[in-house]
């Protein structure tokens, strides 16, 4: 599914975002 | 850069620390484990972590494994834990899966 996808990505962009 | 770093981890948790306290309902568990979740935030990441299906764990099975904890506290955990990226949900909202898979 897309949404799952999506979500995923968000969710990792998001994780990135606090470990930079 | 390394100290930039730092700095910048330090106000994610002066943020998140904030937003517990604004949503209210964790009292005195404001004890903070290694990784910067609480105690109950990382109950709720590791019973996601630790599901093996593809859609991931959903909300009846984690109030199930988490009876001392209130439906409106582990859905709190599961909000922070989204916010921060450590989880996301999947076919539906009642369903997640972690980011953080080793």
């Amino acid at each position: 599914l897309v949404r799952i996808q999506r979500n995923k990505a968000a969710a990792l962009l998001r994780l990135a975002a606090r470990n930079v | 850069s390394k100290c930039h770093n730092q700095s910048s981890a330090g106000r994610a948790l002066i943020i998140s620390n904030k937003g517990m306290g604004e949503a209210g309902n964790f009292g005195g568990n404001s004890f903070m484990t290694a990784n910067g979740l609480s105690a109950a935030q990382n109950q709720v990441l590791n019973l996601i972590k630790a599901c093996p299906r593809p859609e991931g764990l959903n909300f009846h099975d984690l109030k199930n494994q988490l009876p001392h904890m209130t439906v409106a506290s582990i859905k709190q955990a599961v909000d922070f834990l989204s916010n921060e990226g450590h989880i996301y949900s999947t076919v539906d909202d009642d369903h997640f899966k972690s980011t953080d898979a080793e």
